[in-house]
């Protein structure tokens, strides 16, 4: 394609077609997109965050997809997202309320080697793609590596478990990389990782059943974003904190986010149930995207509307 | 390119929490290499492992065992993933 309007967003796509995907999209939209590089994977790949930004020093909103690599779902909704951003912006009258007041910054590729290992050696790879000294089992699971009750229950000290939480809290380069740009960032209100497969969506904490402080708040912001995803298709989630919903999980994304004071902290699971589990069809991506939108919609728009 | 040939996921219904640990305890079995797509929490969730052909009898035999529901939820996920690779194909093809 020669453009973002003729890019293909009901299919699957590379690492490589991604990246032209995002240098289109910045170039189209110079005054709205910049493309920051936070880091490099353990393999060297670039770790690209696409920041739309209508004014300076505005305060952020972080979306992430595809931390978990062969979730290939989450990545395809999270190149539809940059599109719809870019289109809704300046028409969609709520839609340019919210990024007139805050930020978006978006990685669609957080763990590009695991991705890049999905499309040419093993499809079903989950896992970062660094080796383990001592073993010869690969990776490390991103979403067990951070210092929020790292090496707690609910992630595996055996590196060839698929939850294996790492060595130590942010040893991962693809998790460092985020942490380190969220602290200097400083400034992050909502942050919402996306994975998939189950329908739920989820707020801290996974390694604690002690409530978070915002509970009630998290809790019914989360039934109005379930509504509103399923206003569209009907497709039924579930949700409430991590470890009641789905199960005990330690050193995960958003009880790290949470605990350096990121309110609005969210992670999301997407289509389907399991009759495809990661092998959701092409044809699913735009559906997939389109009711995630309006969830995203309801946690932005009352983030924007809460600041704090 | 590693393949799946053969290698089923399997969707595990399980009925309280005793059968909750004894999948907690099936998934621990390194020797099995199941990966684990939905792990065994309560049993109101679904419990969805992929488990490779080598293993297959093992785990059918362990919840046949013990009367844990389980069926095929993928029959052969190396097809899945040629159907999946073949349509991406042709979508470039065709581009």
């Amino acid at each position: 394609p020669r453009n973002t309007d003729n890019f293909d967003y009901a299919q699957y796509h590379t690492l490589d077609e991604i990246n032209a995907f995002m240098d289109m999209l910045v170039a189209e939209n110079p005054n709205l997109v910049t493309k920051l590089r936070i880091g490099s994977s353990y393999e060297q790949r670039p770790l690209y965050v696409l920041k739309f930004s209508s004014g300076p020093n505005r305060p952020g909103f972080w979306i992430d997809t595809g931390i978990h690599s062969r979730e290939w779902v989450t990545q395809a909704a999270g190149i539809w997202f940059a599109k719809k951003i870019v289109i809704d912006y300046g028409r969609n009258q709520a839609f340019t309320a919210i990024l007139n007041k805050m930020d978006i910054l978006l990685e669609i590729v957080t763990n590009p080697d695991g991705y890049h290992y999905t499309h040419t050696t093993n499809r079903m790879w989950r896992k970062t793609r660094k080796p383990n000294p001592g073993s010869s089992c690969v990776g490390v699971d991103p979403n067990r590596n951070w210092d929020a009750g790292f090496g707690g229950p609910g992630a595996s000290s055996n590196p060839c478990m698929e939850t294996y939480r790492g060595p130590s809290a942010h040893s991962e380069s693809e998790v460092k990389s985020i942490v380190d740009y969220v602290k200097s960032h400083g400034n992050i209100k909502g942050f919402i990782s996306i994975h998939s497969y189950s329908q739920m969506l989820m707020y801290p904490y996974g390694y604690t059943k002690t409530p978070v402080p915002n509970q009630p708040e998290l809790h019914d912001l989360a039934r109005r974003a379930i509504a509103n995803l399923a206003s569209l298709y009907g497709t039924k989630y579930t949700y409430g904190s991590i470890i009641t919903t789905i199960y005990q999980a330690s050193g995960g994304t958003i009880d790290w986010t949470y605990d350096q004071g990121i309110k609005y902290s969210y992670t999301f699971e997407l289509r389907d149930t399991g009759r495809y589990g990661f092998l959701l069809p092409a044809n699913q991506i735009i559906p997939t995207a389109q009711e995630t939108w309006l969830g995203l919609m309801t946690i932005m728009q009352h983030t924007k509307d809460n600041l704090y | 390119l590693k393949a799946f040939e053969g290698d089923k996921v399997l969707r595990i219904l399980a009925k309280n929490e005793d059968q909750i640990s004894l999948l907690q305890d099936l998934t621990e079995m390194d020797q099995l290499q199941l990966d684990i797509w939905k792990e065994p929490t309560h049993p109101t969730l679904p419990v969805d492992i992929h488990v490779p052909f080598e293993s297959l009898q093992s785990v059918k035999a362990f919840l046949e065992a013990n009367e844990i529901e389980h069926y095929i939820m993928i029959n052969d996920l190396q097809a899945l993933i040629d159907e999946e690779r073949h349509e991406m194909q042709s979508t470039r093809f065709i581009e």
